[in-house]
């Protein structure tokens, strides 16, 4: 996260980090006692869950919780290298006990509809900026929600914008979401203060660049894709 | 000739200032034991959860009761709570009564049915007198026609729940993070 500042213990209580050999690689978040959903091309370079790790906490050294993964289901149509389709579910292998620091975020129905400019939040342990250095705590950093037709501008990112992708940031940058992140939460909060989980950490040229803003896979578009997957 | 050697007893006898020395120092170590003891039986209050069942036999059942923040599930935990809040904050166990928490709601043959966690603070030694005291307590209150709760017959009793089991149910509502918008300083 650019831009961002430290997150409070039970603000983001969602929030996991999937790792690997005790090294953070992506963010996730809790969507019921079992299941994660973070984005697909976390797992190019390794998809075998006994690999995988899940921890949970603002901390990464010193966690609150920490799980085994059972099962990874990446979208059938991701393909490496692609933007297209970036969402994937993850089973650990034994569920959390929920407590005031660790608990799951609310799904938005499919028809849950997000207008430019709603102020959002993007949290995560990604890089402070682009090969910048990797935070030991949870970042959080309010973004706002822009358009497609802005994200699909020729100087923005020139129609690689698709429907199954939400766009957020700010045309003059700084404030953002950065390598690491990915995976993990873009929130919207609703009527009396329940967060929504709208999008996951995508992609971006850059990290807080001018014209260039994050990218998240579109959560309501892929909604009855983790209700096949998660029956959630 | 050597001189036949003499036995010499190996221990000697305490000094008085060392008996009381060491009296002092048992009496004092009794006394921490002992008021630690009495402290952590008597004020080191924790807490207690119970699960009760109610009926509310005025209310049908909507499936919209079993959608997450949905208004009328959001207003009738509250209205369920607040009656609860009444019932105890007017009885014995005022200083121990911390707050109810509506789990879930059920359809039943009497109308809609709601489970509820009820959350106390009190010293362990306390436990059964006011379970037994908060039993009473929602039987009286919920026997009267005025409440629109009633208890559920099928289950007369407060169960206690364990601590960690509880707090799960507490939290197991989806989307409480950070407080929004963030308060100004």
């Amino acid at each position: 996260v650019t831009h961002g500042q430290i997150a409070s213990q039970a603000a983001w209580p969602w929030q996991a980090s999937l790792q690997m050999d005790g090294t953070h690689f992506c963010g996730a978040s809790l969507i019921s006692a079992t299941w994660l959903l973070t984005a697909a091309h976390c797992f190019d370079n390794q998809k075998n869950p006994k690999m995988w790790m899940a921890s949970f906490g603002t901390t990464l050294r010193a966690p609150l919780v920490r799980r085994k993964v059972q099962s990874i289901i990446v979208h059938e149509n991701y393909a490496p290298h692609k933007h297209e389709d970036d969402i994937a579910v993850v089973k650990l292998a034994t569920p959390v006990l929920f407590s005031e620091n660790v608990h799951r975020v609310c799904l938005p129905n499919a028809t849950f509809e997000v207008l430019p400019k709603s102020k959002v939040f993007v949290t995560g342990w990604g890089a402070l900026k682009a090969s910048g250095p990797f935070p030991n705590t949870l970042r959080q950093v309010e973004v706002e929600v822009l358009s497609s037709d802005v994200c699909n501008r020729v100087y923005v990112y020139g129609g690689a914008v698709s429907s199954g992708m939400i766009c957020a940031g700010f045309l003059a940058g700084e404030r953002d979401a950065c390598e690491g992140d990915s995976g993990g939460p873009l929130v919207i909060a609703q009527d009396q203060n329940i967060w929504y989980l709208i999008g996951i950490v995508s992609w971006g040229i850059g990290c807080g660049k001018e014209n260039k803003p994050g990218l998240y896979t579109k959560v309501t578009h892929y909604r009855d894709w983790i209700k096949s997957k998660a029956n959630i | 000739l050597e001189k036949p050697g003499t036995l010499q007893r190996r221990t000697h006898s305490l000094k008085p200032w060392m008996i009381f020395l060491i009296t002092t120092a048992i009496v004092l170590a009794l006394a921490i034991i002992v008021g630690l003891l009495v402290y952590f039986l008597e004020y080191e209050q924790t807490i207690h959860y119970y699960q009760a069942s109610l009926q509310m036999p005025s209310i049908d059942y909507n499936p919209d009761f079993s959608v997450e923040h949905s208004k009328i599930k959001t207003d009738l935990k509250q209205k369920i709570n607040n009656e609860i809040d009444k019932i105890f904050q007017r009885s014995s166990l005022h200083h121990h009564y911390i707050q109810s928490h509506v789990v879930n709601f059920r359809p039943n043959n009497h109308g809609l049915k709601a489970n509820i966690l009820l959350r106390f603070k009190f010293t362990s030694n306390n436990a059964n007198t006011i379970k037994r005291q908060a039993n009473e307590i929602v039987h009286n209150n919920l026997k009267s026609s005025e409440s629109f709760l009633k208890i559920d017959t099928s289950l007369p009793y407060l169960t206690e729940v364990n601590g960690t089991q509880a707090e799960h149910v507490l939290n197991s509502c989806c989307g409480l993070g950070m407080e929004y918008p963030p308060m100004e300083r």
